[in-house]
Formats: C-alpha cells, sequence, structure tokens
C-alpha cells in the first residue's frame, strides 16, 4: 500500500461527506446506498465514523461531473478515467469526483458504483495507489463480490488511522500470491495460444516464451464469466479451445471467449456423478488424450471421439512411478509431463515412464 | 510536440503513453530538447513498469501499452 506524501489524514475520525448530485444511470437511493456501503468498508476497520451532510460544507464532496468539471483536472470521456478524489485536507481536500460519461451500475457490468467509491473514498481518507493487484487500491478496475479491501488495504488504513476498536467480523480478500514465494503451490496450469498460464487463487500469471518477466492478472479481469478460483484447465490446441474447471463445472474459451452454451457439468465427459471436482487436466498431443486427475486417481478421454476410455480410473501412484499420489496441475510440452503438487514440480517422460527431475513449482515462473 | 522520431503507425500508441505517464508518472510536459525527451519518457515507462510488476524494459511493448487501456482511478500512481 501507499499513503500520499506527508501520510495526510483527517486529524477528527468523524469525518462529513456530502453527496452533491446524482448519475441519471441509478436511482438516487442506490447512489446513496453505493455511497454509504464504501464508507462502511473503511469505517468497519479503522475508528472512522461518517457522518451525512446535506448542505454546506463537508469534508469529503461526492459529485459527477463530465470532462471539464471544475478542478481543472478533466475526466474523458467513457472508459480510461472513471473516477478521481483528492487526498484529505481543507478546500478540494478529500473531495470525490466520478465522471458522468461512464455508465454507473450496481452489478458486475461496468462500472459498479460501490466498488469505484469504496476505491476513491480510500483516497479521500489518505490512501494512495497500492501495486498489490489484489488490493482494492490497485489502481486499475476490477470487479469482485464480497467484502472488497485485501490485507494490503486494511494493514495501510490503519497505519493512519488505527484499529476498530469495537471490530466487525469482516473476510478480507487474500493479497496477491507472491510468485517467488517457496511454498507457492499451483491452482491449474494451461497452455494458451503458446502461452503458459498459471491460475493462483483470484489470479493468473500469463508467461510468454519471449518475455522474462510473467504477468499478474486477475481473473475477472480477463475472463468476467468463470470464477475466481480454477481447479484444473486445460488446451486443445486442435480445436483451438481452453477448458476451464471450476467445481462442478466447465468452461470452454476461445482464446478470450467464452464458448456459447457453457458452463457445463464435468458429468457430460462422462465422469460419474461421484466426482465433484477436477484437480488436474493435461491433453497429450502425442496421443489425442486428455488425462482427468481426481484424488489419487485419474481418467483418460479421448478427444476424438468424446468419450471416457475405458478402464479407468486407474492409480496415479502406479501409472506415474516416482511421482506424488495427488496433482494440483499438469502440463505436457515435448514428450514431457510436468506434475504440479504442493510446492513441487515433477518432470515425467512420457516415454521411459519415470521422473526425470524434480523442481520447485515457481522455478516456472523465473524465481 | 515529440521529440523522438515516431514509427508512423504507432503514433497514436506513444500519443497515448505520453498522456498517460504525464497525467500518472509525472511525465514533464514541454520541451525538453531531443534527448531529454526521450530519457524522460524513458524514465517513466520504466517507474510504471515497475509500479504494475511488468518485466522493465523501458520500451512501450505490448504489455505496457495494454495497462495503459485499462480503465482506471485518475488519481497520479506516484508522488503529489
Amino acid at each position: 500500500y501507499n499513503h500520499f506524501p506527508r501520510h495526510l489524514k483527517w486529524q477528527s475520525n468523524t469525518v462529513t461527506f456530502r453527496i452533491l448530485n446524482y448519475t441519471p444511470d441509478l436511482k438516487k437511493a442506490d447512489v446513496d446506498r453505493a455511497v454509504r456501503s464504501a464508507l462502511n468498508v473503511w469505517a468497519d476497520v479503522t475508528p472512522l465514523v461518517f457522518k451525512k451532510l446535506y448542505h454546506g460544507n463537508a469534508d469529503i464532496m461526492i459529485s459527477f461531473g463530465s470532462k471539464e468539471h471544475g478542478d481543472y483536472n478533466p475526466f474523458d470521456g467513457p472508459d480510461g478515467l472513471l473516477a478521481h478524489a483528492y487526498p484529505p485536507g481543507q478546500g478540494i481536500g478529500g473531495d470525490t469526483h466520478f465522471d458522468e460519461d461512464e455508465h454507473w451500475t450496481k452489478d458486475s457490468s461496468a462500472y459498479n458504483l460501490f466498488i469505484v467509491a469504496a476505491h476513491e473514498l480510500g483516497h479521500a481518507l489518505g490512501m494512495s495507489h497500492s501495486s498489490d493487484a489484489g488490493a482494492l487500491m490497485y489502481p486499475v478496475y476490477s470487479y469482485a463480490t464480497g467484502f472488497p479491501l485485501a490485507e494490503d488495504d486494511i494493514e495501510g488504513i490503519q497505519a493512519l488511522y488505527g484499529e476498530n476498536p469495537n471490530p466487525r467480523k469482516v473476510k478480507p480478500k487474500p493479497d496477491a500470491p507472491n510468485k517467488c514465494d517457496p511454498m507457492l503451490s499451483f491452482d491449474a496450469v494451461t497452455e494458451l495460444r503458446g502461452e503458459t498460464i498459471i491460475f493462483k487463487d483470484r489470479f493468473y500469471w500469463r508467461i510468454h516464451p519471449q518475455i522474462v518477466e510473467p504477468e499478474q492478472t486477475l481473473i475477472k479481469s480477463t475472463w468476467p464469466s468463470i470464477p475466481n478460483k480454477v481447479d484444473a484447465a486445460y488446451e486443445n490446441p486442435e480445436k483451438d479451445l481452453v477448458i476451464i474447471f471450476s467445481g462442478i463445472r466447465m468452461w470452454a474459451l476461445n482464446g478470450y471467449n467464452l464458448v456459447d452454451g457453457y458452463p457445463k457439468y464435468i458429468h457430460k465427459l462422462g465422469l460419474p456423478k461421484s466426482i465433484r471436482k477436477i484437480d488436474a487436466a493435461v491433453y497429450i498431443r502425442d496421443t489425442g488424450k486428455t488425462l482427468f486427475f481426481t484424488d489419487e486417481e485419474y481418467w483418460s478421454y479421448d478427444e476424438a471421439t468424446g468419450t471416457m476410455d475405458s478402464g479407468y480410473p486407474r492409480s496415479i501412484e502406479t501409472d506415474f512411478p516416482g511421482m506424488d499420489d495427488e496433482v494440483d496441475a499438469a502440463a505436457y510440452h515435448y514428450g514431457y509431463l510436468y506434475f504440479f503438487h504442493e510446492h513441487m514440480q515433477y518432470e515425467y517422460s512420457y516415454s521411459s515412464r519415470k521422473v526425470l527431475r524434480i523442481l520447485r513449482t515457481n522455478s516456472i515462473l523465473n524465481c | 510536440s515529440f521529440s523522438v522520431p515516431l514509427p508512423p503507425d504507432n503514433t497514436d500508441n506513444y500519443l497515448l503513453a505520453e498522456k498517460y505517464l504525464r497525467r500518472f508518472y509525472g511525465l514533464p510536459a514541454g520541451l525538453q530538447g531531443r534527448q531529454g525527451s526521450a530519457d524522460a519518457f524513458q524514465t517513466s515507462i520504466k517507474e510504471m513498469q515497475k509500479f504494475f510488476k511488468l518485466e522493465v524494459t523501458g520500451s512501450l511493448d505490448d504489455n505496457t501499452l495494454e495497462l495503459m487501456k485499462q480503465a482506471r482511478c485518475g488519481v497520479p500512481d506516484i508522488g503529489e
């Protein structure tokens, strides 16, 4: 997290606010509710109390305006800049402006007023931008449900105002996973048109063969329709499809677009109803089979016929000697199967049927 | 106003980047001579890439440009 220079903050824990005008995109009551909920987010974790005024000057004056709207800090029409706010202080200090040229919503269609207001009011209280992609104070917009503050945000605001003496039970979002954490494990790995996509919590890393640094992004920023938690994923390059698994459902992506008719149930693949989650999936180009790993067993699916091969499930330990008996994620490159389990990665030779190397999981992330 | 010779098809991207860096990373406006502009531009790009944990190349690569186009807050990422 970051504060503004000189750690600007309100000197009193009672901060006043006033809504000067309303967007026509939402009912007045929806705007009132979004602003009050956004302030409550910060009140939950600090001693701050927010008092609404209906006349005169408040610490935080909230308004909607477009292009040049009176502060020589013009907005730019739809998208791009969504809103801005000023750090605590006299006059314009604390004031919060929303770009009326955006479409303000109260759901996941862009842009959710509550999410943007919670971010901007963070500025109005003294928070600057965070470089943690999982933090509410990250500069780039992303929609998420649930309590919007991450640990990073809470540490930052409490460094300014202290903790809430009567803390309400809140469940902060986890910060973004650290790619060089030696105990890092993966949720899922897949290829995608020559790049490698690694899913972890609400994020994914994208590894491009020519770019050294993997790029971390929120899953919802790229694929709003798939869930925040991915169990398994694999690419069928012949069909130019990536299949994403979460719980008993699966989504098909063609590049960055969701294929019509999805999500579907994983049982459509021929898995028994007793299977409630797939741990890992990997397409073996040389055989045209996709392997699904569930607990200590695995299944073989024939992509050409779209049916499960008979004689499955089989034991992972029996068929992949030297491997752990469970798999978090799997990938296949040039005749080698890469199994990820917890913080270890196993390079398995498909032809000689044995583990050749054991590495740390995050060695693939250039750590 | 750009002093660095621009590949014609990338002019839009450079102007977008210049506007972005000026607003969020304090890239100085106005003329600083050919070399000054290029150095300042590159320094600001590196600051942005470091902030967003991108590969710090100092050049306007695809990942950097893609991030500049994403909807965001109008408050600068560094300084006053």
